[in-house]
């Protein structure tokens, strides 16, 4: 998966 | 960011501005599990280690420094607060949190996504998380009676709970490659503790009447 959008989340 | 997100992240800043409410306005932590509240500290101190190397967008940004600073006025509060700390239910609140968090940093060292730093401890966060409620749920159940506040706080943070996974089967259907399956897992778990106390809740919600736990 894309690794940069993977902690978006809080 | 979908609208279950969004509903999730509010429904868990009204749970902390309840607890705070709660606190402030009657200045009692009665019924208030510190050890929850400690372990919050750790996952949040924790998960957002990327405060200083990733920058998503002003709203997480502040999203995390409300939920780090929330979580540390609370504990201080518990602890310092004069009025406050005296009406902390030492007895009641004997959950041994330590086993959580030494379990929770072993499994992320053994499930992670990278082997680095942050993500060890990003992992980590997730699955102390997951768990960090216990003690406040033991102690409701401990207590029998539960006041309105701290049944309204519970309720707020098992309602953020639900909204995320919403927000996560929204994300499965809509985004191509959407695919986290820690935070997932760690997230159905965590969901699946507060169905009992939903249960419960809603009984009284029905009934009109007091919240109670069964003993």
């Amino acid at each position: 998966h894309d690794f940069d959008d993977y902690h978006d989340e809080l | 960011m979908n609208i279950f997100r969004f509903a999730g992240d509010m429904t868990h800043l009204i749970s902390i501005v309840v607890l705070l409410l709660k606190i402030y306005a009657t200045k009692s932590c009665s019924g208030i599990s510190l050890k929850t509240q400690e372990l919050y500290v750790i996952v949040f101190l924790a998960r957002y280690l990327d405060l200083f190397t990733d920058f998503i967008s002003v709203y997480n940004t502040v999203m995390k420094l409300v939920f780090i600073g929330s979580s540390l006025a609370i504990v201080w509060c518990m602890r310092m607060h004069r009025a406050v700390k005296r009406t902390y239910d030492k007895e009641l609140d004997t959950f041994r949190h330590y086993f959580l968090v030494l379990g929770s940093f072993v499994l992320a060292l053994l499930l992670h996504e990278k082997f680095t730093f942050q993500e060890i401890f990003w992992a980590f966060s997730i699955y102390l998380e997951a768990v960090a409620i216990l003690p406040q749920l033991v102690m409701l159940q401990r207590s029998g009676n539960v006041d309105n506040l701290t049944g309204q706080y519970v309720f707020f943070l098992g309602a953020y709970r639900a909204f995320y996974i919403l927000n996560w089967i929204y994300r499965f259907f809509t985004e191509p490659h959407f695919s986290r399956w820690i935070a997932c897992l760690s997230g159905l778990v965590q969901t699946a503790f507060y169905a009992d106390f939903f249960y419960y809740y809603f009984i009284s919600w029905k009934n009109n009447a007091k919240l109670q736990l069964p003993a």
